[in-house]
């Protein structure tokens, strides 16, 4: 495993984008998996339509009661994943563009499907296993905690005490060695998170949260990495 | 007495990050004003009523010393005035996330293979 690796520096990362006031967090997570794996199987980066999965996704997970997904008030990215397998893809933002409110009705158009996935799986609690598979497959879908965020502004986050119950879907797009921590108690290697709440908050709308603490704030055992359809240029 | 002008530039490229000094409690409640009307600004938040104004600044003050709080807790991040800095944590959670909570991972999904990290 490298020390540092970071996927928007090879350009499979689309630009922060903004959930508004709307509990959307699980579309934006699934939406930048899928980007990220459509941009290894076409090397082309596109930014899909979160809107769709808030007005046309309530897919459920059969084995859990009221998991079903469920626009502004709440989803799950591996529910996401398994709309987009069932409805044949995503649609570009650009021609389904997002409105941060739902109980719109569904303007899904087959037609318009610019990204499909082929399969998804989960990724085992193992740090390393996750970053090879950050490495392997591209951007995973997680889900954090978020207690902290409420305040973070920058630097690398290892608060002492942090529930493991997550509330939060964000993107893990890569991880460092040793982040700067202002006040320069140590070095801390660190992971770099892509979340939904604008350039504004945060560092530009990243969060770094340092590695090595297992299942930190929750972020390591709902991973999911997901694979798209190679589409074979006509 | 002299006049002291603020001139508040919440641009990106803004070096200057609203963290949270230790201060003693009478210049806290200046410090929070100003730090509140430096988060209007910035965020451009506006309030319907003088109460939700108000409401929203005790909103604000608590939230600074929770940023305190949180810095002192999590020392190698930076932690202060966010554009959720008028929210309370309830409302924060219930607007801004979105996990449905309390569900693991589905059952049948599959499990992503075992892959080399060494070598």
């Amino acid at each position: 495993l490298p020390t540092d690796f970071d996927w928007r520096e090879q350009g499979a990362v689309t630009p922060v984008k903004n959930q508004g006031m709307c509990g959307s967090c699980w579309s934006f997570s699934a939406t930048g998996a899928l980007e990220g794996a459509h941009f290894l199987a076409t090397k082309e980066l596109v930014s899909l339509s979160e809107q769709q999965l808030v007005d046309c996704d309530h897919e459920c997970d059969p084995a859990q009661a009221n998991s079903c997904d469920s626009g502004c008030s709440g989803g799950l990215m591996n529910n996401a994943f398994e709309y987009a397998l069932k409805a044949g893809g995503l649609m570009k933002e650009e021609d389904y563009p997002y409105t941060g409110r739902d109980h719109s009705v569904c303007n899904f158009d087959k037609s318009k499907i610019a990204a499909s996935v082929s399969n998804f799986s989960v990724v085992s609690a193992d740090e390393d296993q996750i970053a090879a598979n950050l490495i392997k497959h591209g951007p995973l879908a997680i889900a954090i905690n978020a207690m902290w965020m409420q305040t973070y502004i920058g630097g690398v986050s290892c608060p002492y005490v942090c529930s493991k119950s997550q509330d939060h879907g964000v993107l893990l797009v890569g991880f460092g060695e040793s982040g700067y921590a202002p006040i320069r108690l140590k070095e801390k290697p660190y992971w770099i998170i892509k979340n939904s709440w604008g350039k504004m908050w945060g560092e530009h709308g990243y969060y770094k949260i340092c590695r090595g603490r297992h299942n930190i704030c929750g972020m390591d055992t709902m991973v999911s990495t997901v694979a798209a359809v190679q589409i074979t240029p006509q | 007495g002299e006049e002291v002008t603020v001139v508040v530039d919440g641009g990106l490229d803004n070096p200057i990050r609203q963290v949270v000094p230790e201060l003693k409690n009478d210049e806290q409640i200046l410090n929070a004003e100003l730090h509140f009307t430096l988060f209007k600004s910035k965020y451009e938040k506006t309030y319907a009523t003088q109460e939700e104004h108000d409401y929203r600044f005790r909103v604000f003050e608590a939230n600074l010393r929770r940023a305190k709080r949180n810095q002192l807790l999590d020392p190698s991040a930076v932690h202060g005035v966010t554009q959720f800095s008028d929210l309370t944590p309830k409302e924060f959670r219930r607007s801004y996330l979105g996990l449905k909570r309390g569900f693991r991972l589905p059952t049948d999904t599959k499990e992503a293979p075992i892959l080399p990290t060494s070598e």
